[in-house]
Parts: structure tokens; C-alpha cells; sequence
């Protein structure tokens, strides 16, 4: 065995390429990101076919927040004050975020948010 | 998350790496799994990075998020970013940064930089290991040549540590999970002593980017906060990369 404790411990594992079965979830899509472009417009196509997956990601995050703090001042906060926060961002980093907020239609304040979720999860 | 990078006997550097995020966001009783996690899958993106028509580098990435945590700049280096759990975490460089002190680098926009500008292995392990940056956390960097693959473990102000590939000490691979590499992993959270004991397993001489992805299929390595797994070639310039699962029984972390 792998590991002995605790349990879900595994042989190791063989012969599991090329990915198929239970734990292959599928193949990842390709997307051009043109550095030539201005960084405000980089993202239009990627985020456009992805604006849902996007929007209901945001929403899970809105949701757990909302248990945390049920009167959503927590949710008023990052919508409402964190933009502030877009201008002190290096370029191309704010435009870009600023672009992908436009095309998916999420709330620049919460766009913003995932991208420096690093920062802010390890609270 | 789980990276490495490994040497072949060839001397050929392979760069491999499972994401795993969302501990403790929402757990989903009804289908045993995490609810950010489950959200982040379909937003995973290969994305190809370009100038005037030819690749810069190309990551994978997740739609919306214009930091890079998993790369490779073809031919030079590969590079991928583990979490660093730390009392001076990144709510401190964050606080700071609300408060006006700026000299340091958001982590995620740190690797994307160095994606970008990183002309050499040397000079992305220089800016890695010295940038200021507003978090704690891992990077591993493989390079091109033989020796070339190393973890560096970050404070949000230096290098703690650089842990690297010595094949004359028999250390034919560098594998990083989310603790320090003089530490014991926390007991209920050791991905590190299964996938250090696949990796020896498979020894070097059959070590490949098909038998990295089998070591990176074992739970717990594999667990419910997975959400892709990247193989890279850095001499092909090759990224690969799946959206993964992991079916009970299987380990929430």
C-alpha cells in the first residue's frame, strides 16, 4: 500500500495513460492568448465562451460567503470597495482583469477577487 | 497540490504537477465533493501565449484568472506553484498592500512575469528566489539540462530554501506537496510518503511523462480537491494536460 493511514490509501497506480476511466474528466481546450494585443482585449474570446462556467463559480463563492455573513456586507465589501484596489495593480494585470470583468459580465470587484484569492485565502 | 520534476537516465527533464484546491469551501454532502472545486473544473484552459505569431510560453490556466500557476517557456523551463500555509501568510502582504506599502509582487502575477520575461532556468530561479512577494509559497522550476530542477520554499521575503535535482547523491527527482521539505507532512494530509514511494517504484530508467501521470493517479495524490493534472516536456515544448476525478473511495484532501 501507498500510505496506511489514513484510509482511501492506493496501490500505485500503473498503466493509466493515456487518461480514460473515472478519474479522467476530459481534455482541457486550447485558447491564443495574443500578447499584441492591448491586455484589455486579450481575454474577449476565452472569457466569452466561458462567461458561464465563470458566472456560476462566482456565484459558489457569493454563496459561501453569504452563509458566512448572512447580511452579504461581505459581498457589498468586494463589490463595492475592493475595485478600489484595481488601480494600485500592475499593468497589464488590472486592464486585463478590467477586460474580463466587461466580457463576463461579473462584477469587477469580484473578478478581482479570484484572481488574488491566493493572497486572500490563506486567512 | 502535488508537482515534480524529474531527470530521466538520459538526462531528459519531465515537470508534472496535480492542482488541488478548495479545501473547505463548501462541501457537497449529497455528492461528496467540494463545491469550488466541482466549479473550477470546467474553467480549466490550456492557453498559448503569444507575440507578433509564436509562442512566448503556454500554461494551464483557469478562465478569469489572468495569474499562472502551472508553465512552460518550450526548450528553456517549466515552472509550477505550490500553496505555503504560513503564520506570515498572505493576508499580511495584502494588509499591506491595502495600507500602501507596495513593494512587493502578487504571487500568481510573479510566475506569469516570469513565464513571460525569464530569458534562462538561472534567471527564472533568481527572480523565483529574490522578488518581495506578498505570499509564502513553493515554486518548482525544471530546466533543460541535466541537474536543472529545484523546489524553492518562499517566505513572502526570501528564500528559505533551494532544493534541487543531484544526481551524484542519487536524487534523480524533487517532489514538493504543501509542506516543507525538513518538516513531516501534517499525518492526515501525506501525499508526500505516496508519491515519493511511486516514484521510486517506477525508478528513473522508466521514469516518463506516462508513468509520472500513474504516480499522480494515486489517491491519496489524487484526491476529491484535484481538479487538473499538467505533464510537461521542456526539450519538446510539450503541455499536456486533464481534468481530473476522483471517485470514492477517495481521500476529501
Amino acid at each position: 500500500l501507498a500510505q496506511y493511514v489514513p484510509p482511501y490509501t492506493d496501490y500505485c497506480r500503473t498503466g493509466m495513460y493515456p487518461p480514460s476511466g473515472a478519474t479522467f474528466k476530459g481534455n482541457v481546450s486550447w485558447y491564443t492568448i495574443n500578447l499584441d494585443l492591448p491586455p484589455y482585449k486579450r481575454w474577449n474570446q476565452l472569457i466569452s465562451e466561458r462567461k458561464a462556467e465563470l458566472n456560476n463559480l462566482i456565484q459558489v463563492i457569493k454563496d459561501l460567503a453569504n452563509a458566512f455573513v448572512p447580511s452579504g456586507k461581505l459581498i457589498q465589501l468586494v463589490d463595492k470597495d475592493l475595485p478600489l484596489l484595481l488601480d494600485s495593480l500592475p499593468s497589464p494585470f488590472k486592464e486585463e482583469i478590467k477586460g474580463i470583468a466587461d466580457v463576463s459580465g461579473v462584477p469587477l470587484g469580484e473578478v478581482l477577487l479570484f484572481n488574488i484569492f491566493y493572497e486572500v485565502f490563506t486567512v | 497540490c502535488t508537482s515534480l520534476v524529474a531527470e530521466d537516465s538520459t538526462g531528459k527533464l519531465y515537470h508534472a504537477r496535480n492542482l488541488d484546491f478548495g479545501l473547505f469551501l463548501g462541501w457537497d454532502i449529497k455528492n461528496k465533493s467540494w463545491a469550488v472545486t466541482e466549479q473550477l473544473r470546467p474553467l480549466v484552459a490550456n492557453v498559448d501565449f503569444q507575440k507578433n505569431n509564436k509562442t512566448v510560453f503556454k500554461a494551464t490556466s483557469f478562465a478569469g484568472y489572468v495569474g499562472m500557476l502551472t508553465g512552460i517557456k518550450p526548450g528553456m523551463f517549466t515552472l509550477t506553484m505550490n500553496e505555503r500555509f504560513s503564520l506570515d501568510g498572505g493576508y499580511i502582504g495584502l494588509l499591506e498592500w491595502i495600507l500602501g506599502r507596495r513593494d512587493g509582487v502578487w504571487m500568481s502575477f510573479l510566475t506569469r512575469s516570469v513565464l513571460e520575461n525569464a530569458t534562462s532556468y538561472d534567471d527564472a530561479k533568481n527572480q523565483l528566489s529574490k522578488t518581495k512577494m506578498l505570499a509564502p509559497a513553493y515554486f518548482i522550476l525544471g530546466g533543460n539540462k541535466s541537474g536543472q530542477g529545484c523546489i524553492i520554499t518562499r517566505s513572502r521575503l526570501s528564500s528559505v530554501d533551494i532544493w534541487e535535482i543531484d544526481l551524484k547523491k542519487g536524487r534523480w527527482y524533487v517532489l514538493e506537496t504543501n509542506y516543507d521539505r525538513w518538516k513531516d507532512p501534517l499525518f492526515l494530509d501525506d501525499r508526500r510518503t505516496p508519491a515519493m514511494k511511486c516514484m521510486n517504484e517506477t525508478t528513473q530508467a522508466k521514469i516518463s511523462l506516462e508513468t509520472i501521470y500513474d504516480v499522480l493517479s494515486t489517491k491519496p495524490v489524487l484526491n476529491k480537491l484535484t481538479t487538473y493534472t499538467t505533464l510537461m516536456d521542456v526539450s519538446e515544448g510539450k503541455l499536456e494536460a486533464y481534468i481530473r476525478d476522483c471517485p470514492d473511495p477517495c481521500m476529501p484532501w
